[in-house]
């Protein structure tokens, strides 16, 4: 109780999300042919490792503590990892897409959850063309159900991890159709 | 409102996915 989201809540997420799926395909021709900064180096789609630095940034993926940097006063990607950019996420086609995802809900499977991860995730939920693949399919199912996992040990009901993690089990359960991991307040 | 170019810029996606996390602790 206090957990769960209310329904007016959830159907809001599902409208917005719809919105912002319109929106990104109207642009996404615009924001593939621009130019990436030189700093931006998208790894292969086979490179699992890559993805995951490159995403959630080295010192979420060495699980190292965050360091105030004093003596660099501007953001470094390669430590903080990137954001889902649309200049990048414009670039990837299905397979990167699928690919990537299943990397992320690997990782989250044995990892906590973090605000990198979940902007990712999202963006990757949004570049996601229904009818899903089977492979897609699943991979979304299992994300839903290691959310719900996380969210039962989720102590503090003002959590910002909280909210995400409800926002992505809404999302895959009422936008992509798998109301049987909805969660019905 | 996300039809505005200017809330579609390179961080649209960051910006929705913050703005609706943020909407639950406001709900």
């Amino acid at each position: 109780e206090g957990y769960c989201p209310t329904l007016k809540w959830q159907q809001q997420q599902v409208a917005n999300f719809s919105a912002v799926r319109q929106s990104l395909a109207k642009h996404r021709n615009h924001w593939r042919s621009q130019h990436l900064d030189s700093n931006v180096s998208m790894p292969k789609s086979e490179d699992e490792e890559g993805w995951k630095k490159f995403c959630l940034g080295e010192r979420v993926y060495s699980e190292l503590d965050a360091v105030s940097d004093n003596e660099n006063l501007g953001v470094d990607y390669i430590k903080v990892g990137f954001p889902p950019l649309l200049s990048i996420v414009s670039r990837m086609n299905q397979a990167t897409v699928t690919s990537v995802l299943e990397y992320l809900i690997n990782w989250f499977g044995e990892k906590k959850f973090t605000p990198e991860l979940g902007r990712w995730l999202y963006a990757l939920l949004a570049c996601l063309e229904k009818p899903l693949l089977p492979e897609a399919h699943s991979l979304i199912r299992q994300l839903a159900r290691r959310c719900s996992e996380v969210r039962v040990l989720e102590e503090n009901k003002n959590e910002e991890r909280l909210s995400a993690l409800n926002l992505i089990i809404c999302l895959v359960s009422r936008y992509f159709d798998q109301r049987d991991l909805a969660d019905e307040p | 409102q996300s039809d505005a170019s200017d809330v579609w810029d390179d961080t649209a996606l960051v910006k929705a996915y913050d703005k609706a996390v943020a909407s639950f602790k406001n709900a």
